[in-house]
């Protein structure tokens, strides 16, 4: 799965996701990637997520959406939002994987619960990061 | 407003640890040109749909990434592909899922969100819509690769031993999607 979320000069946040889904997978399974508040969110007064991971998991936790509803009505920012939901909601039921998230300011955070991460970003200041974890 | 962008390759099934550094400069090449295409569109003041497109259709076209060439291989041996796209202005979305034939999954569900009264479009009906707008067809063995092929042969192998091992998140040597 590959992902990217941008925030642009109009202070417009988007996020898409792209993927060839799970190996060996059968009977039309689809994942989380193309399902819209699962694995794929944006909404300018929040935030904005692609996720990567065990589909079948973000899906039944609504992951994307669920980042993004925390940072509206916890008022948490977003990075708490997204730590919370990978670390403290997904992992303690076996759901791995991870995301990037961007809130309407440009701040980038990138929780994960899993190994093999690939990862890269320029943030505000123009700094570029490309990592592998 | 600034301008920033982030991208992620997808997760699981090589760590680092498990890499060859030859392997390792390959990824963070294609990161960074992947990022690198996304935030040149911003900072010409394209927009983010332009920019997260633009940064994903380099991953799509790399054999690297569970995504366009180099896809995982469905049980049959063939590519079923997915993607969204979400604009955070205006809560517009655009998926297709199980996709086949088309080249660029995350531009068609672009197309999905601003050329269709829809949000989702799957299979058959999603290529047709793709060929109704001119979209760029390929055949399915475009997104084979031998390194996704011995992966399928894997699980393969795995499944035979448990018939349960598809639903086992632990199993992450084939397990992600």
């Amino acid at each position: 799965t590959v992902g990217a979320v941008a925030l642009d000069k109009n202070g417009n946040l988007a996020a898409a996701t792209s993927t060839g889904g799970m190996t060996a997978k059968r009977w039309g399974r689809i994942g989380d990637s193309p399902v819209i508040g699962a694995g794929t969110f944006a909404d300018n007064q929040s935030c904005a997520v692609s996720a990567t991971g065990h589909g079948e998991y973000f899906i039944r936790y609504n992951v994307a959406a669920d980042i993004c509803a925390r940072v509206a009505y916890q008022k948490v920012t977003a990075a708490q939002a997204a730590d919370e939901v990978i670390h403290n909601v997904l992992k303690p039921v076996g759901g791995t994987g991870g995301v990037i998230v961007m809130d309407n300011k440009g701040n980038i955070s990138q929780p994960f619960n899993t190994q093999g991460m690939y990862r890269a970003s320029i943030d505000t200041q123009g700094k570029l990061s490309v990592g592998i974890y | 407003s600034p301008i920033a962008i982030v991208i992620h390759g997808g997760a699981g099934t090589i760590n680092r640890a498990n890499m060859s550094e030859e392997r390792e400069q390959q990824y963070r090449a294609k990161l960074e040109q992947a990022i690198k295409a996304g935030h040149a569109l911003l900072a010409q003041g394209a927009s983010s749909l332009d920019a997260t497109i633009a940064a994903i259709q380099v991953m799509e076209e790399s054999e690297l990434f569970n995504a366009g060439k180099g896809a995982v291989y469905t049980y049959e041996g063939a590519h079923e592909l997915d993607a969204s796209i979400m604009w955070g202005k205006n809560r517009q979305a655009g998926a297709v899922a199980g996709v086949k034939t088309i080249k660029s999954p995350i531009a068609l569900a672009r197309a999905v969100m601003e050329k269709s009264d829809h949000v989702m479009l799957s299979g058959r009906g999603a290529e047709t819509f793709a060929e109704s707008l001119g979209f760029e067809k390929v055949p399915n063995t475009y997104f084979d690769s031998d390194a996704r092929f011995e992966q399928l042969q894997k699980a393969k192998e795995t499944l035979k031993l448990d018939k349960t091992a598809q639903s086992d998140p632990l199993l992450l040597d084939y397990k992600f999607g």
